[in-house]
C-alpha cells in the first residue's frame, strides 16, 4: 500500500495521484493535502480516517430505508447514464418491501426505449404506463401519474429519456414533466434523482448543477460502480450541491442495487 | 489563434522579460492543472508534461527572442502530436468491410453503429450496409437496432439465442450469398475489468477478420480512460477510437489519455442522438478543448 515504506513527501504525492484517480475534484484534494500535512498523518489507515472524517459531513445521509421511500421517483440525467436500468432495480427493492409499483415509460424519443422498461416490467410483474413513440413525455406522465392516485399504487417510477445537461430545449422538458406530478403530488412526496455514471470524470458536478438548476434534485444515484472507477465526482456534487447520494449500482441486474454506503465508497479511494 | 489557457500561461512568461526556469516551470504546472481538470489522466499528464519540459531545454526556449510565443506553440504542437496530427478515415480496405463495435455499457455503440452505417451509405458510396444485433444481453438491444437500421436504410441481421458469437459468424457466413459492401457488429457494453466479457471479445475476433475494431468512448470518461483503453486493447488490438457525446461541454481530456495509451487513432466523434451526428474527427479541435 501507498504508506509502506519511503519519504514523507513521496507518501503526500502518493496520495495525490491516488486522488487524482479516483476523479476528485482538485481543490478538494489540496484541502485534503493540507490536512494530512498539518495533522502529520503518516499511514494508510490515518488518511482513510481523515478522509471518512473529511467526506461524513457530505457523504453520510439520512437512512433511505425502505419505509423511508417517497412516492414518486423521477429518474432523470444524461444519455447512457442507466437511469432505464435503475427504475427496475428500484422497483424491485419495493416490491420485496411489499410496495405496489407503477413504471411511466416517459423516454418516447430513444429506439426502443419502451420496450426496453417494458422487458424489466414484465421481467418483474410491474405495470407500467407508456405512451407512443415520439409523443409527448409529459403526456405519458399525466396518464401515469392519474393511474398511480387511482390504482392504489405505492410507488410510481418515472422513466426519463437521457439528455445531456447542456440542451436547454431537453432541461425545458424536464422541468415540465415534473411540473406535471406537482399538480397531483406535494413537492416532499417526490424523489427527484440524478443518475450518475461512476465512469464519468469532472463533468459529472457540471451535470448536477445543470440538472439541480432545471429541476430541482433531491439526491444522486451512482451506477457502474462494480467498475474500478472510484466516482470520485460525488464528493463535490453532495459538498457543494448539499446532495445526497441516495444509491449505488454495480451491476446489470436486477438485485445489483444498495443504499449508497460511505464506508465502502472511501475504502475502494485506495484500491 | 491560441486557446485560453495557453494564452494565459503564454502573456504570464512575456509579462516577465526575461525567461527563467522558474517561469517554464510555473507554466508547466498551470498546464498541468489545466490538464488534469479536463480529465487527462494523471499518468498521461506526467508524461505529457515531461516532453513539454525536454522540448522546452532542447529547443532552449530560455534563450529565445520570444520565449513565450515559442514555449506556447511548443506545448501546442505536442498536444497535437499527442492527440494525432492527422484526420486518419475509416479503413475501407477491401469489401466486403467488417467493423465491429466495443465498448462501455452506455457509451453510445448502438447508435453510433447506425451512425457509421448513415455515414457508408450517405458519404462513402456504401450503399449495401447490415447491421448485427449480436448484443443479446440488454433488453431490447436488438430491437434498438433493427428500429435504427430500418431509419438509417441498412440491413438488420440477428438471431433469437443468447450466443453473440454464434450470431456473429452466421451473419459473416450469410455474406457468401448476399451482396454487401459492409458489415457493423454491435457488441454488448461491458467493463473494461471484466475478464469474462473480454474472453467473449477475444472470441468474436478469432472467429471473423475484422477490418476494424473501433472502441466507442464516452468523451467525459474520467481518469479510468487510460486503463479502459489499454484492458480494450490488450483484449484485442483496437484499431482506431470514436468518442461520443461530444456535443455536451466535457472537456475530452480521456481522448488524449487513451490515444496515447492505445496508440490508435480518433476516427469518429458522435456529437448528437440524431443518426447523422457523426463527424471526422479532428484533432486541433479537441486540443484547445481539452486545455480550456
Ligand atoms: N456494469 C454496470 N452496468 C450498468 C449499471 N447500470 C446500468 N448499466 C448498463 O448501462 C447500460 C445503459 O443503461 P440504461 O439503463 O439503458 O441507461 P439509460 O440512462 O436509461 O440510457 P438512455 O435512456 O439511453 O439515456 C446498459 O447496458 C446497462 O445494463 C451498473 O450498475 N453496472
Ligand atoms: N447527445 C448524444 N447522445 C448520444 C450520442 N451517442 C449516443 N448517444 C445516446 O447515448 C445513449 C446510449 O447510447 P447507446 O447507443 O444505447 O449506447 P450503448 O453503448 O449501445 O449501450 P449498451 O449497449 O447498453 O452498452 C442513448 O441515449 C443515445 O441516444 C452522442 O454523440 N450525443
Ligand atoms: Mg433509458
Ligand atoms: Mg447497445
Amino acid at each position: 500500500n501507498i504508506f509502506s515504506s519511503g519519504p514523507a513527501r513521496e507518501h503526500i504525492e502518493d496520495v495525490e495521484e491516488a486522488l487524482i484517480e479516483a476523479d476528485i475534484d482538485l481543490e478538494i484534494i489540496s484541502g485534503i493535502l493540507e490536512a494530512i500535512k498539518r495533522d502529520k498523518i503518516s499511514d494508510y489507515e490515518g488518511v482513510k480516517k481523515l478522509l471518512k472524517d473529511i467526506f461524513s459531513d457530505s457523504l453520510n445521509q439520512p437512512s433511505v430505508a425502505p419505509q423511508a421511500l417517497k412516492k414518486v421517483i423521477i429518474l432523470c440525467g444524461i444519455n447512457g447514464a442507466g437511469k432505464t436500468t435503475t427504475a427496475a432495480k428500484l422497483s424491485g427493492i419495493y416490491a420485496k418491501n411489499g410496495g405496489k409499483v407503477i413504471f411511466a415509460a416517459a423516454d418516447t424519443f430513444r429506439a426502443a426505449a419502451i420496450e426496453q422498461l417494458e422487458a424489466w416490467a414484465k421481467a418483474s410483474g410491474t405495470r407500467i404506463i407508456k405512451g407512443i413513440d415520439g409523443g409527448d413525455p409529459a403526456a405519458v406522465v399525466f396518464d401515469a401519474v392519474k393511474n398511480a392516485k387511482n390504482g392504489g399504487c405505492d410507488m410510481l417510477i418515472i422513466d426519463t429519456a437521457g439528455r445531456l445537461h447542456t440542451k436547454s430545449n431537453l432541461m425545458l422538458e424536464l422541468g415540465k414533466i415534473k411540473k406535471v406530478v406537482l399538480k397531483d403530488y406535494p413537492e416532499d412526496e417526490i424523489d427527484t434523482l440524478l443518475v450518475i455514471d461512476a465512469n464519468t470524470g469532472k463533468n459529472a458536478f457540471s451535470q448536477a448543477k445543470e440538472f439541480n438548476e432545471s429541476i430541482k434534485l433531491t439526491g444522486v444515484i451512482l451506477t457502474k460502480f462494480d467498475s474500478s472507477a472510484k466516482g470520485g465526482s460525488i464528493i463535490r456534487i453532495a459538498h457543494e450541491l448539499r446532495l445526497p447520494i441516495k444509491y449505488m449500482t454495480y451491476g446489470e441486474d436486477a438485485g445489483a442495487i444498495s443504499v449508497f454506503d460511505p464506508q465502502e465508497f472511501v475504502d475502494k479511494l485506495f484500491d | 489563434n491560441v486557446s485560453g489557457k495557453l494564452y494565459d500561461v503564454m502573456r504570464k512568461i512575456r509579462g516577465t522579460g526575461v525567461i527563467s526556469e522558474k517561469n517554464i516551470d510555473d507554466a508547466l504546472k498551470d498546464i498541468r492543472m489545466s490538464l488534469l481538470e479536463a480529465d487527462v489522466s494523471y499518468k498521461v499528464v506526467k508524461s505529457f508534461i515531461e516532453s513539454v519540459k525536454q522540448r522546452s531545454i532542447g529547443e532552449d526556449v530560455l534563450k529565445s527572442v520570444s520565449p513565450g510565443q515559442q514555449f506556447t506553440k511548443m506545448v501546442q504542437d505536442e498536444l497535437a502530436s499527442f492527440l494525432g496530427d492527422k484526420n486518419s478515415g475509416l479503413d475501407t480496405g477491401r469489401r466486403p468491410m467488417l467493423y465491429m463495435l466495443i465498448g462501455l455499457q452506455g457509451s453510445g455503440k448502438t447508435t453510433t453503429a447506425a451512425k457509421l452505417a448513415n455515414y457508408l451509405i450517405k458519404e462513402k458510396n456504401t450503399p449495401r450496409v447490415m447491421l448485427v444485433g449480436a448484443d443479446t444481453y440488454r433488453p431490447a438491444a436488438k430491437q434498438q437496432l433493427e428500429k435504427l437500421a430500418a431509419a438509417v436504410g441498412a440491413e438488420f441481421y440477428t438471431e433469437e439465442h443468447d450466443d453473440p458469437v454464434k450470431i456473429a459468424v452466421n451473419a459473416y457466413k450469410s455474406l457468401e450469398t448476399k451482396a454487401i459492401d459492409a458489415v457493423i457488429f454491435d457488441t454488448a457494453g461491458r467493463l473494461h475489468v471484466d475478464a469474462e466479457l473480454l474472453e467473449e471479445l477475444k472470441k468474436m475476433k478469432a472467429a471473423i477478420p475484422f477490418t476494424e475494431i473501433l472502441l466507442v468512448a464516452d468523451a467525459m470518461l474520467g481518469q479510468e480512460s487510460v486503463n479502459v483503453a489499454k484492458n480494450f486493447n490488450d483484449a484485442v488490438a483496437i484499431t482506431g477510437i470514436i468518442l461520443t457525446k461530444m456535443d455536451g461541454d466535457a472537456r475530452g481530456g480521456a481522448a488524449l489519455s487513451m490515444k496515447h495509451t492505445a496508440g490508435v487513432p480518433i476516427k469518429f466523434m458522435g456529437t448528437g442522438e440524431k443518426t447523422d451526428r457523426l463527424e471526422p474527427f479532428y484533432p486541433e479541435r479537441i486540443a484547445s478543448r481539452i486545455l480550456g
